[in-house]
């Protein structure tokens, strides 16, 4: 089914964003 | 009005929802009293968006513009200063609100520019994970519109 193929797709540029976001380092350098 | 814009600050408001705060949080009028701003700002970093300030913030504003005006004025302030003096951030390409079209004409454009700046804020201060992670919980269109606030936030920032 295509439009599941493509919310599964979705859903996997929101995590891979999210997950991203929250490696990286929180605040002013240093 | 473009939709896209429109569509930003209704995601906005689902996001801001989240915190729960006392004050009313569910329309674009209630937003523009800045109560549920500051208390959500206020949960986001209470070492910066302290008591006192919050203190400061009217809550009985009704549909007084100019009160709206300067709570919101406040909010913009401090907000501004905390991506300077916290994240060590210029948001300077960042096209800051027009607050008078937000508090006199409850303009859902300017306020959905005032919450991306908020959302910023959670999602880059200390506990930032616990903001992302209930943001990874919304509705995956709402989560969306949030991943592209962001996204354009993140354009116009310098170190």
């Amino acid at each position: 089914d295509p439009n599941m193929k493509a919310g599964a797709a979705n859903e996997g540029v929101l995590a891979n964003f999210f997950n991203s976001l929250l490696s990286k380092k929180t605040g002013a350098p240093g | 009005m473009d939709e896209d814009k429109t569509a930003l600050t209704d995601s906005l408001i689902i996001w801001l929802q989240t915190f729960n705060t006392p004050a009313p949080c569910r329309t674009v009028g209630e937003l523009t009293t800045g109560a549920a701003i500051s208390q959500a700002l206020h949960q986001i970093d209470p070492t910066w968006f302290t008591d006192g300030w919050l203190a400061r913030i009217k809550t009985d504003v009704e549909d007084n513009w100019r009160l709206k005006m300067n709570n919101l004025k406040k909010i913009l302030q401090m907000v501004v200063d905390y991506y300077n003096e916290v994240l060590a951030q210029e948001i300077s390409g960042f096209p800051l609100p027009d607050l008078a079209r937000a508090a006199e004409h409850s303009d859902p454009v300017e306020l959905g520019r005032l919450l991306q700046l908020i959302l910023g804020c959670a999602v880059k201060c200390e506990r930032k994970q616990e903001y992302i992670q209930i943001i990874m919980t919304l509705e995956e269109s709402v989560q969306h519109v949030v991943m592209t606030a962001i996204q354009e936030l993140m354009s116009k920032e310098t170190m």
